[in-house]
């Protein structure tokens, strides 16, 4: 059996450019705390926002 | 010849500037010259593939090409929800009382199964295989991750696949895809003067990287969070109580759901507060983040602890069943089978939580095929009445010239007047997985 789920999380802000803005970075949205392969068990966080 | 080569004075000198470059661009202009003309034949041959015969087909279609691997093939010709079934009849026989401990303990050791984990000690107590598949786990065996802003894993299992969403396709594995409405199904058209709340992002899956348009909809999400009676609310109204107040959603409303109101609805709706309070989404317009849709795939195994809970605070608008095949699950079959998840038979959840659309889609397989969603009783997976009721439904579609959605979707509405749904909470049990 297998669970999918698709979600809506934010992408993160742009920086500035005063930032060091170069194109396509983003900070502090959705940020995945997994491995492909790993094991997971239930409560476990996936991930944070 | 050998008197030649030894007397014959050899005698070095430098070629001409022009010379060399004359030879060197010779030799690339045949490399050139060959390389198109294997390309020009390569274009042919492709050509040649795609010129329909006398019946308007493909004339490529006429050759024979394994398409899949053997086992595949083999395995699509099975009647594997028979099968199931079987396998689900089986494993529900009671077994004799003496051979329960040394049968779960044989089970548990061939899969890795922690009996310590287990909440019911006495493994007498599970009369079947089905019984023990289905076991609970003691308290506190799964401690959630205490910071709110995680997103938690719904089953223990293995990570097969995670990431971004682009361009409405899921990554499966190894460059495979399949689109979001092939897993998800298609939007529903609404129905006039029903207090359905309609999932309003679900139409527009697939185009969340753009940013404009994201926040767009967050604004209308925002603004539009329930709608009760045709009267529209904003979310913020719901979590701060003057939707109640002021708008009268005292109006008595049509009871469409499956189950009665969640009693962890008042939960749910203080994580939301909570989510309020601590990020900047309800911040002006321009402050707001940009998302994007994200999508993992987590694989249970057969020695795990096959009960889901819930990822996060949610509220579950509307279910979609697909009475479709039950092949195996397995990583060898996902990566030979392309879009293995949008054949199997799957329950797709659809609602919402506090950054817009979340889904959550349990798929069956051979072995686990029925599927269980504890807040919907009237949820029947691999039956072969909910079968034949689908097929009659394609025919149905067939005959009217139509084509059929491939699922059948009932609305939780009525379980929350205030939310527009079915109310869960984080780490909240779902349902499950049963044998067979």
């Amino acid at each position: 059996s297998t669970i999918v789920m698709v979600f809506e999380a934010p992408k993160g802000a742009r920086p500035s450019f005063d930032e060091g803005y170069k194109g396509g970075e983003r900070k502090g949205g959705y940020k995945w705390s997994i491995e492909k392969g790993q094991t997971v068990k239930v409560g476990q966080a996936l991930g944070h926002v | 010849l050998g008197t030649a080569l030894r007397n014959t004075k050899i005698e070095w000198k430098p070629i001409p500037i022009a010379l060399g470059i004359a030879f060197l661009g010779g030799v690339q202009f045949y490399h050139v010259q060959r390389r198109e003309r294997e390309r020009v034949k390569e274009l042919q041959e492709e050509l040649e593939d795609q010129e329909m015969d006398g019946l308007g087909r493909p004339r490529d279609r006429r050759r024979i090409r394994p398409s899949e691997p053997w086992q595949v093939q083999v395995m699509t010709t099975l009647p594997l929800k028979a099968f199931s079934r079987l396998w689900g009849w089986f494993n529900s026989l009671d077994i004799p009382y003496y051979l329960r401990v040394p049968g779960f303990k044989l089970y548990s050791y061939l899969f890795n199964v922690k009996l310590d984990e287990v909440a019911e000690p006495d493994l007498h107590t599970y009369p079947n295989l089905a019984a023990f598949f289905y076991r609970e786990l003691k308290q506190g065996a799964r401690p959630s991750d205490p910071d709110p802003n995680a997103i938690l894993s719904p089953a223990d299992g293995k990570i097969v696949q995670y990431g971004l969403i682009e361009g409405g396709e899921v990554e499966q594995v190894k460059g495979v895809t399949y689109s979001l409405d092939a897993l998800l199904g298609t939007k529903t058209p609404s129905t006039s003067g029903t207090t359905t709340p309609q999932p309003s992002r679900s139409d527009s899956l697939g185009s969340r990287t753009n940013d404009g348009q994201t926040e767009e909809d967050n604004v209308r999400a925002d603004e539009e969070f329930a709608q009760v009676n045709g009267i529209h609310y904003t979310l913020k109204d719901v979590l701060s109580g003057s939707a109640n107040k002021d708008k009268k959603l005292d109006v008595e409303t049509p009871d469409q759901s499956t189950t009665p109101v969640a009693s962890s609805e008042a939960e749910v709706r203080a994580d939301l507060a909570l989510a309020e309070a601590s990020t900047s989404w309800w911040a002006p317009t321009t402050e707001k983040t940009a998302t994007a849709l994200h999508y993992c795939v987590i694989y249970l195994a057969p020695g795990d602890y096959h009960r889901f809970h819930s990822p996060v605070a949610w509220v579950v608008e509307r279910r979609r069943h697909f009475a479709g095949e039950l092949f195996s699950v397995h990583p060898y079959l996902v990566k030979t089978l392309p879009g293995l998840f949008t054949l199997n038979e799957r329950v797709v959840l659809l609602g919402r939580w506090r950054w817009g659309f979340f889904s959550y889609t349990p798929v069956g397989a051979t072995n686990v095929g029925s599927i269980k969603i504890n807040f919907d009783k009237e949820l029947r997976t691999n039956s072969l009445i909910t079968d034949t009721a689908a097929d009659a439904a394609a025919e149905e579609s067939w005959q009217r010239g139509e084509q059929f959605s491939g699922f059948v979707e009932a609305t939780y509405e009525g379980a929350s007047k205030v939310l527009g749904g079915h109310a869960l909470k984080r780490g909240e049990e779902m349902g499950g997985f049963q044998l067979g």
